[in-house]
């Protein structure tokens, strides 16, 4: 029942496929729902959001936004010769582009707010990402980020020191307490044998690490096979398949939309479009509970070539497709009736010195580690979410090795694939592998590390230095997994999923913003140059209304008085009945003598400027002792000498 | 102000430090923790261009402004490095350098 307008929608198959039925994301319920992410705020951490085109004008968001890498707080995209920094803007628009305005397309989530952090177009720090992680962050919802390091197949690298205490700030402030959402992209390097487990973004346990499909179901020649990502979604293929559809920039050559939006990095903000619709029906989802949903509602689909394994929890994992498709009629209905997760316990072992070689494939080298009951006392952790192993190994050619791990259950996880491309001499310093693939798995019991080389030429034999393992779960049983997921499915038919049914949420922490006051550069100078600007002029009126009056004043009135010093004094006593209550700023520039010597106040000389009013220049006037008028004429600059008053003062 | 100069530092191959500064305790902590910032780019020769972000005591310290020689440059590194290194109110730090990212 849902119809648009927008000219690009029937091409929008990831949306409703016509074609192939099924192969989209399955959001047009939701939509009939009136679930269209209203409330929530999702960023594009990009190259900029050219927010003023018209699918995205309505929906964005100034106050999410910022430019860092021109410090202002407008996101706009900078032209470029490449042509490229239009893909904030394609991400942008498959979030929230704005429904029924006959223009292009429409988002995932077209009733969110859309802003955008410019970062990517410049020199990029630690210390830079981590301002963008946590940008706006009360305001904030979900930071969709669409990049990472090089997808080469030899690169090792992810957040730095400042980077990862921001995401960990965000998922631990952000949000009002209930977590900031940081979607990534699982990368493009499947041509080159990449691994997103060598992307600390992508392994990292804060963010919702998401792969891609294309419209047959099937994983792209550039996806990544990964233990570490949650789930794929809908993005382009090769040439004879369709790409996403979505808002473009109209700078330079783009035309403001566009079909040819692709790879994972298309993938990731409809996820993030979806979180928001499931944001909207249940805001104080935490970080951990969005990524719980995805692991029980992603699902699982026929592909042949994928590796699908069901672990112990009865969750199933591939390498290629995450826990499977995301689906948003399955993500809304589980976040609606979702009671949170507790407290994310965690169990470090110690360091483990191993310092043994590691044999040539097809030996391997095998290690274990007991985790006891006792172990897990403390925390209460009972079954996992994402498990961790960092590693130091020295090898002459990084890519030669091949790491697994293997949990209590049995179940294996590929954390450390080999790269034919990665011919690093340095081998792993500290390297943190990770899956998902034992969620819900029991804790306890012992999990063994193989490492092998499989490297072809015959090199120094690598060596495991040391290792470490790091458990993340909670308290839940095995039992609470397999009654939660029972609830869900009794959810999906859609019963819950209407206004009269709303479970409580509790109240966000108010947290504030530091950068809440900050005068932005550009405003300080202009503020510093209206006030200088003001300085001036304010000292040149002065200036002005001194040296006038002085002049007049010496040129008639000192002929015949004395003057005295300054330019100010009081108004004169006499005054009619109009001049009571008259302010008088401008005042006689010289006192008189009376013709017995007396001091008065009657200014001879005139109290006008030029910059009273008339009246008030009348009254001045009127004012002057008659004997003086005809002195009126006062010369200006006249020489010193003929200014002198009548006891050789000089006014 | 203090900020565009950090950036426009790193950009324009200026030399810039994040540190991470001992916690204090009180209730102007994050005044008091500013004006520790203050001292320590001071004492290293550099500039104190704000806290980064919404992580509390951590700095961006950045190379004053003004051309230089590589030579003076890398005296200059060296001095903040061994000042940073020994300072007895910075828990950590480290010198910025430009990150490799790809839109995917």
């Amino acid at each position: 029942s849902i119809h648009f307008n927008d000219p690009k929608y029937p091409q929008q198959w990831h949306l409703n496929n016509r074609r192939s039925p099924g192969r989209d994301i399955n959001v047009t319920g939701v939509w009939e729902r009136n679930v269209t992410g209203r409330g929530v705020t999702v960023v594009v951490v990009d190259d900029g959001v050219e927010h003023t085109i018209q699918d995205i004008a309505p929906n964005y968001s100034p106050e999410g936004s910022y430019d860092l890498n021109s410090n202002d707080p407008d996101p706009m995209p900078h032209p470029d010769e490449e042509n490229g920094n239009h893909h904030g803007t394609r991400c942008a628009g498959e979030i929230a582009a704005v429904p029924n305005n006959s223009f292009c397309a429409v988002g995932v989530a077209y009733g969110s707010r859309i802003a955008g952090i410019r970062v990517l177009d410049g020199p990029l720090t630690d210390s830079l990402e981590a301002v963008a992680f946590n940008k706006h962050y009360q305001i904030n919802d979900i930071y969709s980020c669409s990049w990472g390091p090089d997808d080469d197949g030899k690169t090792v690298d992810g957040p730095h020191q400042l980077g990862k205490a921001a995401l960990q700030h965000g998922v631990m402030a952000g949000r009002q307490g209930f977590g900031s959402i940081f979607v990534v992209a699982s990368g493009n390097g499947g041509q080159h044998n990449d691994n997103c487990n060598y992307d600390g973004y992508a392994n990292s346990i804060y963010t919702v690490t998401i792969g891609a499909v294309d419209e047959e179901g099937r994983m792209p020649f550039y996806a990544e096979e990964c233990a570490s990502m949650l789930a794929v979604t809908f993005s382009g293929g090769d040439k004879m398949l369709r790409s996403i559809v979505t808002t473009d920039w109209d700078l330079q050559k783009g035309t403001g939309c566009t079909e040819g939006h692709t790879g994972t990095s298309a993938a990731a903000p409809l996820a993030a479009g979806m979180i928001a619709l499931m944001l909207q029906v249940r805001p104080c989802l935490t970080w951990r509970d969005v990524q719980h949903i995805i692991v029980f509602t992603a699902t699982q689909y026929e592909d042949r070539r994928a590796d699908w394994l069901t672990n112990e929890a009865g969750f199933s994992h591939s390498h290629q497709h995450g826990f499977g498709l995301l689906n948003a009629w399955r993500l809304v209905n589980a976040a609606k009736i979702w009671t949170s997760v507790p407290y994310l316990a965690s169990y470090v072992s110690p360091m483990l010195k191993e310092n043994k070689a590691v044999p040539r494939s097809p030996h391997s080298l095998e290690v274990l580690w007991n985790v006891s009951r006792t172990d897990l006392e403390m925390s209460g952790l009972k079954t996992l979410e994402h498990v961790a192993v960092t590693v130091s190994i020295t090898h002459p050619r990084r890519g030669s090795l091949e790491l697994r791990l293997f949990c209590p259950s049995g179940m294996m996880s590929l954390i450390g694939a080999p790269r034919s491309m990665d011919s690093d001499p340095n081998g792993f310093s500290d390297w943190t592998f990770s899956t998902v693939r034992c969620w819900g798995e029991r804790a306890r019991g012992v999990y063994r590390l193989v490492i092998r080389d499989v490297g072809d030429e015959p090199l120094q034999v690598g060596i495991l230095q040391q290792w470490q393992l790091t458990l993340y779960g909670s308290m839940w049983s095995p039992v609470d997994i397999k009654d939660r997921q029972s609830l869900l499915e009794s959810a999906m038919s859609g019963k819950y999923l209407h206004d009269d049914f709303t479970l409580p949420c509790p109240p966000g922490l108010r947290i504030p913003e530091e950068d809440g006051y900050t005068i932005t550069p550009n405003t300080l100078k202009t503020l510093v140059l209206v006030g200088c600007f003001s300085v001036f002029w304010t000292v040149y009126y002065m200036l002005e209304v001194c040296l006038s009056q002085r002049s007049k004043a010496s040129t008639h009135g000192c002929r015949k008085h004395s003057c005295r010093k300054g330019c100010f004094s009081r108004p004169p006593r006499r005054q009619n009945s109009k001049e009571v209550g008259t302010a008088l700023e401008s005042v006689p520039l010289c006192s008189s003598k009376d013709p017995d010597g007396v001091d008065s106040e009657h200014g001879d000389c005139t109290t006008a400027s030029s910059f009273l009013a008339p009246e008030l220049l009348r009254d001045a006037d009127r004012n002057l002792p008659q004997n003086s008028k005809s002195d009126l004429d006062c010369p200006l600059h006249e020489p010193p000498d003929l200014l002198q008053g009548k006891d050789g003062q000089v006014c | 102000l203090s900020e565009a100069g950090g950036l426009d530092t790193l950009g324009a191959g200026g030399l810039s430090w994040a540190v991470h500064l001992d916690s204090l305790e009180g209730e102007r902590k994050e005044e008091s923790l500013t004006q520790q910032a203050d001292a320590v780019a001071q004492a290293a020769g550099l500039v104190n261009a704000g806290r980064i972000g919404e992580l509390q005591g951590h700095y961006l310290l950045v190379q004053p402004a003004g051309h230089r020689q590589a030579t003076e440059v890398e005296a200059m590194r060296q001095q903040a490095e061994a000042v940073l290194a020994r300072h007895e109110a910075v828990r950590w730090h480290s010198e910025q350098k430009l990150l490799k990212r790809a839109k995917r």
